[in-house]
């Protein structure tokens, strides 16, 4: 599990 | 990224293209909050602290310089152009910045995934573009006339959140479940402020007459 996973977002 | 995400980024870069174009041709920006996109420059400030070391994809690099770019060049016009300057009014334009930076500022040190300076800022700039519209929503209902062109941004930042909502859930269900509560509360929270704008700007739609705020 990536805690990061939203930060590709905008 | 799936289709809304990207739909959510392009009505998110159409309002903000909307309003620099706006400004920039007809050289006035009566109706558009200065509080509001020096809100919105802090925001991205905020948020892409990282932009020339973390690197995630062309895309994100460009919309990250672009979003930087058109916020400032926003502020810079409604505080520095010799013309557009003239057509800010800033009597009606009285909500406060630290109001909405100071709660902001102690949630991200209070709230956070991690205790580190990038993270921080990354949360405060979550928190603060939620709540970073309300000085535009408070000036459109102040002065109730709303030029069609301030209309459309706001409808389109409204447009973005929603979209970006489905995005969320379209994510949840296809990637990792991982739950991203800070993200996700505040994103809600931000999109239920333009509840009650969509309200009347879907009215004024359906009837096509101008769009006016009750008081």
């Amino acid at each position: 599990i990536d805690a990061d996973s939203l930060k590709d977002e905008l | 990224m799936n289709i809304f995400r990207l739909a959510g980024d392009m009505t998110h870069l159409a309002s903000v293209l909307v309003l620099l174009l706006k400004i920039h041709t007809i050289k006035s920006c009566s109706g558009v909050s200065l509080k509001t996109q020096e809100l919105y420059a802090l925001v991205f400030a905020t948020r892409y602290l990282d932009i020339f070391v973390t690197y995630v994809s062309f895309y994100n690099t460009v919309m990250k310089l672009i979003f930087l770019g058109s916020s400032f060049s926003i502020v810079w016009y409604i505080r520095r152009h010799r013309v557009v300057r003239r057509s800010y009014d800033k009597d009606q334009d009285t909500f406060r910045h630290l109001f909405l930076l100071l709660p902001c500022l102690v949630l991200a040190l209070v709230i956070n995934e991690k205790f580190t300076f990038k993270e921080v800022m990354w949360t405060f700039s979550i928190y603060l573009e939620a709540v970073a519209i309300l000085p535009q929503l408070v000036l459109l209902q102040r002065t109730r006339n709303i030029d069609n062109l301030t209309g459309q941004y706001v409808f389109l930042l409204g447009a973005y959140r929603a979209l970006y909502i489905l995005n969320w859930i379209y994510r949840y269900f296809t990637e990792e479940h991982y739950v991203h509560w800070i993200t996700w509360i505040a994103g809600i929270i931000q999109t239920l402020l333009y509840a009650d704008f969509f309200y009347y700007y879907f009215q004024s739609w359906k009837n096509s007459v101008k769009l006016e705020l009750p008081a």
